[in-house]
């Protein structure tokens, strides 16, 4: 899991994970 | 392509500086207010899991009493390795015949030691456990947004609690 | 050469588009407006898809024809401003409704679709672009993969068809500019007025011109983005010269163009710039008409 630092009380997730044969980094933005 | 007998171009008048004159010579000086915004996509720095200057038996506390407060379960640690939480959690939603459906998310939580007083706790996602679900036939298309949305909540409910 | 790009975006898929690593932003509809603009704009990007967290499923792809929605909402209601701190995204359907303006995109097809029918949805959806959605086959749970631009399909289109060298006829024979109906405005034009038409008439640009018909500029959607971020939702009493003073610095420029241009003039500065639309003069300098991205992608798909 990558993270980063909480920012206007929002923070950031994100993992990278293969979709068929290409490399998704999927990050998620969620209110704190 | 006879790019050459091309008239795309970039209208002068439209480049900022050129606006900004233009609006002087119209008697419109810059000002605090009526200056360039900057939206300087500032670098986002990533961080590989969370940090923490605690001590380490400390962190391993809070997760647990946050993996509490979230209705998640774990396996009892091995005791050669403190270090390591195997988490199951499950998630309730609605699939598209609006049926509530709870699926048992499974993640890894591990601490790292970095340096001296400083160490890191990295999740990791560690599949479905579905009953009887047939085994997983595609491992590259799954959905990471499950994970993240409890390793969110989880990280939110560490935040509160420390 | 139409037919033989036609049939290469039938022969390749959305997912070919992709590059070999991507990233994809969503965002979580429990944000507020506020932090979901600074989280756009730090990401440089003005569109991002939607994830209901609740129900664990894609919520709607956001663009900035939503903003300008929200825009139009506050301007009508200036006694609620300070809401966009608190507006969360999934407030937004209500918002649009109250004002009667078109709701958020919900479209989407599988990465593995061909492009051709990917350009469909593209061309008929309100922001011009479409989210790359796949299911999770195991949880049954959606993923959202990518989101597919009109830019980014021409691109590669650009970038891989050598048949759009061919594409020689003159843009003013193959009637692709929009020449009526087009809102423009004067440098004095009060903003509130620019954003009107943003919301009402789902435009994303509108052209500014002198007192000749002499294109000087162009106020878009993205501008009102930056402006609320520097000013919140306060200033659009401002004119539309002042405002285009709070425009980063780093702003490239409006794209023009001559009816005697040809696409394959167009896709060749597609294929070496940015470009979003472009503003088509004569040969004073007055505006004539707007050619966009999505009558390109019309015309290669439909002619």
């Amino acid at each position: 899991l990558a993270t980063t630092s909480i920012r206007h009380n929002v923070l950031a997730v994100a993992s990278v994970s293969r979709y068929s044969s290409k490399y998704v980094t999927q990050i998620l933005y969620t209110p704190l | 392509v006879g790019v050459a007998d091309s008239r795309i171009a970039i209208l002068p008048s439209s480049l900022p500086q050129y606006h900004l004159a233009y609006m002087q010579t119209h008697g419109v000086a810059m000002s605090k207010k009526l200056s360039p915004v900057s939206v300087k996509k500032s670098k986002i720095r990533w961080h590989f899991g969370i940090r923490s200057r605690s001590y380490p038996l400390d962190v391993v506390s809070e997760i647990y009493r946050a993996l509490k407060n979230l209705g998640a379960e774990w396996a009892r640690h091995r005791n050669d390795d403190l270090w390591t939480i195997n988490v199951r959690w499950r998630n309730e939603a609605p699939n598209d015949q609006g049926e509530m459906v709870a699926e048992l998310l499974k993640m890894r939580i591990q601490l790292y030691q970095l340096e001296q007083n400083n160490y890191l706790v990295d999740f990791k996602f560690d599949g479905f456990e579905n009953k009887g679900a047939a085994k997983r036939r595609h491992d590259d298309t799954f959905s990471a947004y499950p994970f993240l949305r409890f390793a969110t909540k989880l990280i939110l409910e560490l935040a509160v609690s420390s | 050469a139409l037919q033989s790009i036609r049939e290469f975006l039938q022969s390749k898929t959305s997912y070919d588009v992709l590059p070999v690593s991507f990233k994809i932003v969503m965002l979580d509809t429990k944000l507020t407006l506020k932090g979901t603009l600074l989280t756009l704009l730090q990401n440089g990007i003005i569109s991002a898809p939607l994830w209901d967290s609740n129900q664990s499923r894609f919520a709607g792809l956001l663009s900035s024809q939503d903003f300008m929605n929200v825009a139009q909402y506050l301007i009508d209601r200036p006694e609620k401003a300070e809401e966009i701190n608190t507006i969360t995204l999934d407030q937004l359907a209500e918002i649009e409704s109250t004002i009667g303006a078109r709701q958020i995109e919900t479209s989407r097809i599988h990465p593995f679709k061909s492009l051709y029918e990917t350009c469909q949805h593209i061309v008929e959806s309100k922001a011009h672009r479409v989210p790359l959605i796949d299911t999770d086959p195991e949880t049954g749970r959606e993923i959202v993969v990518s989101v597919l631009t009109q830019y980014r399909v021409l691109r590669f289109v650009a970038l891989n068809c050598k048949e759009t060298q061919d594409l020689k006829i003159p843009i003013k024979d193959l009637n692709l500019a929009t020449r009526e109906n087009l809102h423009t405005a004067t440098m004095d034009t009060q903003l509130a007025d620019v954003v009107g038409a943003f919301s009402k008439y789902g435009v994303s640009c509108v052209p500014i011109v002198d007192e000749n018909n002499k294109l000087l500029n162009v106020y878009e959607a993205y501008d009102v983005m930056t402006l609320i971020k520097g000013n919140g939702f306060s200033d659009f009493s401002l004119s539309i010269g002042k405002a285009l003073m709070r425009r980063p610095q780093d702003f490239e420029g409006v794209i023009t163009c001559s009816e005697h241009d040809s696409v394959a003039h167009i896709m060749e500065t597609i294929r070496r710039s940015r470009v979003l639309r472009l503003c088509m003069v004569d040969e004073e300098g007055k505006l004539l008409g707007l050619v966009t991205l999505v009558d390109i992608l019309n015309y290669i798909m439909f002619g």
